[in-house]
Order: structure tokens, then sequence, then C-alpha cells
């Protein structure tokens, strides 16, 4: 799935 | 978390503490570039504002308040306690042809036009280019102390690194991120003039001395 808007990378 | 990404962040970690070592030891700043660490600032202020609205772990937490702080202090060292050394007639790139693109850009290629992820965008396109006054400064100057060098390297050699953990998360977790991971192709190819320069210049013991 294309990333979701909550980044979990810094 | 993969081990590119462990490696990524702790090369840009090694990266903010040979700077800071650097300008704190020789108590100076020479050779570096402060418009290049204030566009810095500037891209971790944006994208770690997320800091207060959403908990992603306690290594993320740490690391972005390492970030914000030690970019500002860098700063701080550069413009106000050791501003008598800092370079200013080397340091003239010209950052507002990097910002206004960028923030054109944020606005019209985003995955969501909402207040944080433009202002994410923002932080991952302007990251992208923040170097290159630094690296326009080592052109300028024509040299490198090798401390700057090493700081370069492992700068660049972060988001590298990052590459290999979007390829991995890719065909493990099948997540991908273009935004991200363009921009990363992008500030990773910019580095490698600086790369090729750092293998065969400064790695054998010679000053980093760029043609003139």
């Amino acid at each position: 799935p294309e990333a979701s808007n909550s980044h979990d990378e810094l | 978390m993969n081990v590119f990404r462990l490696a990524g962040d702790m090369s840009h970690l090694l990266a903010i503490i040979i700077l800071l070592l650097k300008i704190w030891k020789t108590r100076s700043c020479a050779g570096i570039s402060g418009r290049s660490q204030l566009l810095f600032a500037l891209t971790y202020t944006a994208r770690y504002l997320d800091l207060v609205t959403n908990w992603v772990s306690l290594y993320n937490t740490v690391m972005k308040v390492f970030f914000i702080a030690t970019s500002y202090a860098t700063i701080y060292l550069m413009y106000l306690k050791f501003k008598a050394t800092y370079d200013s007639n080397h340091d003239t790139f010209r950052v507002e042809f990097l910002l206004l693109p960028v923030t054109i850009l944020a606005l019209v290629l985003n995955h969501e036009f909402s207040f944080m992820e433009i202002l994410w965008t923002f932080s991952i396109y302007l990251e992208a280019v923040a170097i290159l006054p630094q690296l326009f400064m080592v052109s300028k100057t024509g040299e490198a102390e090798s401390i700057t060098s090493h700081y370069l390297f492992a700068l660049g050699s972060y988001r590298l690194l990052y590459i290999f953990n979007w390829i991995w998360r890719y065909y493990t977790e099948e997540y991908y991120d273009l935004i991200a991971i363009i921009a990363g192709v992008v500030q990773t190819v910019l580095y490698c003039d600086f790369f090729y320069l750092y293998f065969t210049k400064v790695l054998k013991g010679k000053k980093l001395q760029l043609p003139a």
C-alpha cells in the first residue's frame, strides 16, 4: 500500500 | 525498522556529532556553510512538528528531539558563539533559489493537501537540496578540512542507506513513498562527486582539493 500520511521514518 | 534505516539514522547522528565536535574542539566553523545549517534546521522543524501530534516510538521521538536540538545548537555556535570564525564571504549560495521552488513543489506535489502533510513534503524536498550551499562553499574555497569531509561523507551516506531501506521495505512490506524516494535519490546524487573525491583523496590521507 502506498505510504499513509503518518510518516514513521525520521 | 531495518538494518539499513538504523544504519542511516546512526550515520546521520554521527554526521551531526562530527560537526558539533569539529566546531566545539577547534572553536571554529571555518569551511562550514551556515546557510546549509539553517536549511537543515528548517527541514527538521518542518518535519518533526508531528512530535506533538502523533507518537511513533521512543526511538523516533528521541531522535527527532536530538536532530532538532543539535541543528539549533549548531546555528547558535555558528552565528553567535563562534561568529567571528564564520566564513560568510564564501557562504554565498542564494538559498531563495532553493526555498521558492521547494515551497511551490510541496504545494503542488504532495500526498495530501493538509498543513502537516505539506510541511512534511516541504521538509523532504528541502532536505534534498539543503547541502548545496555547503558543497558550493567547498567548491568556492577549493578545499575542505578532513573533518569536514568526514562530516559530509556521513551525511551523504545517511540518505544513501535510506534508499536501501526503501528497497528493503518495498520487497518486505510492499511499502513505498515516492516523494521520499525521489527526493532521497536526488539528495544522494548531489553527493556523488564529493563521494568520488572522498574515496580517491581523503581516504588516501590527502586533503579534499577541488579543481578550482
